[in-house]
């Protein structure tokens, strides 16, 4: 039984990345078999997994090429457990072709679930966004997670994500889209703002903010300068620890042995 | 004579809005006339200027609805000389729309160019991308800035951004499309990754790299949190002192008197 789970926000920068990166390392050490995927035309993620060789193909022809089958898009990273698929919309051409394909909402799950069902968790990683890219993933996650960071833009950005969710969720036939819950990121407890925001979070939203929270730690940024993940870099680190902990949280949460 | 600005990156939380509203308004109490337009659907920008009424019209008409006069989309904020377009791209068939419309990437420039002559400086806020969107607000600019937080992953996202300016450098007739400068932003002294980055940014692009750094700096959260630019909440402030002598290089560096 595989679960797909997605790091979801419309603010840029609260930690999409590194999480999604950061949590499927996590289940990649715990044992866990682990496919990520990048559907950021950023392409972040490759410079996080230690994937050294320039690929060929991978997001592109996962969305626009469907008589490609997904295994071939597949590659190994520094990690037994963790396959990735690497984000390759490189051009204005592909975005365009992109976001052609994907209005239909339900492409990347038929495409997921084509191949892809050998693994124990598939993450994904979506851009800043709310566009049909982000309805894409959100259709074909079991469970979403938002990031969000304890600051007054993030706040406003994700109370109007929210809004657009129920809009999304209209869309979308037979299927309840589900958020598995609100992960603090970015936490710096020495901030003023952090500190209020987080508890008017907690008191409002109570257990749909997840109990772990992943703070600013110079050990994230230290890894992703070296290519790396934080579990892969300082498996003992504030940081590394965090997203452990998320795992174990969700696992609990959500029955996922 | 008036100048356009635009803050554009394709990487999430780097301070294109932060930069764009207190430039704005750094402009304005120096006694520019300003006009702030807010490109990104998240809009924001209404969140820091101080706009309390919710407005009805805005981006989505300057985008959508030639027929409807610019004069009649702008508001005032609580700065006599800046006023300002807010986004009200609400729903994901808003965006839809827009993004029809934008496949024409001279249409942004064509609507500022028909009312709003009469400002000294137009300052666009673009949202994290490197779509349709922002190759309107690259033509409509005379000049653009590229905020960079001094960490791996925005660094790699800005190396990929300015590979396909040139694609969007191309796509485009007669103008050239002109960056005015990268400016480091969210910079924190005390983190050794920002040290060494920054000083690899000077050393590999010199003047292209904006003088004026702009420190993380907690002044600008709180004014954030309270929906004001950090130059209306505490013009001494270090954060509000970085934007003034941001406008100074820009004066100086272009001319812009
Ligand atoms: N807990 C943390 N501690 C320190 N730095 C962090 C942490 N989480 C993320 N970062 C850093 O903050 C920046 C933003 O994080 P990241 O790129 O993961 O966010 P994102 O939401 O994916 O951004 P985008 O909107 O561009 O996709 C990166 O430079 C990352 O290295
Ligand atoms: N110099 C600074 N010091 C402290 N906080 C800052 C600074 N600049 C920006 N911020 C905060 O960092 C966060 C990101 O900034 P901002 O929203 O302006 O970035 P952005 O690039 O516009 O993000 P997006 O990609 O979502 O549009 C915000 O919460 C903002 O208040
Ligand atoms: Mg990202
Ligand atoms: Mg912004």
């Amino acid at each position: 039984m595989t679960t797909i789970i997605s790091f979801v926000s419309q603010k840029g920068g609260v930690g999409k990345t590194t999480s999604a990166t950061n949590l499927a390392s996590a289940f990649a050490i715990g044992g866990y078999s682990v496919l990520l995927i990048d559907l950021d035309p950023q392409s972040s993620i490759r410079y996080s997994v230690g994937v050294k060789k320039e690929q060929t193909q991978g997001t592109l022809e996962l969305l626009v090429e469907p008589q490609t089958p997904v295994q071939r898009l597949i590659r190994r990273t520094d990690l037994e457990n963790l396959h990735f698929i690497f984000s390759n919309i490189n051009t204005l051409q592909d975005e365009r072709r992109v976001y052609h394909a994907i209005e239909d909402y339900k492409l990347l799950s038929r495409r997921i679930s084509q191949d892809c069902q050998n693994y124990d968790f598939i993450i994904l990683d979506a851009p800043a966004s709310t566009n049909d890219l982000t309805l894409n993933a959100l259709y074909a996650s079991d469970l979403v997670i938002l990031p969000l960071q304890c600051e007054s833009l993030a706040v406003k950005s994700l109370k109007r994500f929210l809004l657009s969710f129920n809009e999304l969720q209209e869309q979308v036939e037979n299927k309840e889209l589900r958020i598995a819950g609100i992960l603090l990121t970015l936490y710096d407890k020495e901030n003023e703002v952090h500190r209020r925001v987080g508890k008017q979070l907690y008191s409002a939203l109570g257990d749909s903010v997840f109990k772990t929270i992943i703070p600013r730690n110079d050990s994230i940024t230290e890894a992703s300068a070296l290519g790396k993940s934080v579990i892969t870099y300082k498996l003992n680190s504030v940081g590394a620890t965090a997203y452990i902990r998320l795992m174990d949280e969700l696992v609990d949460k959500f029955n996922l042995r």
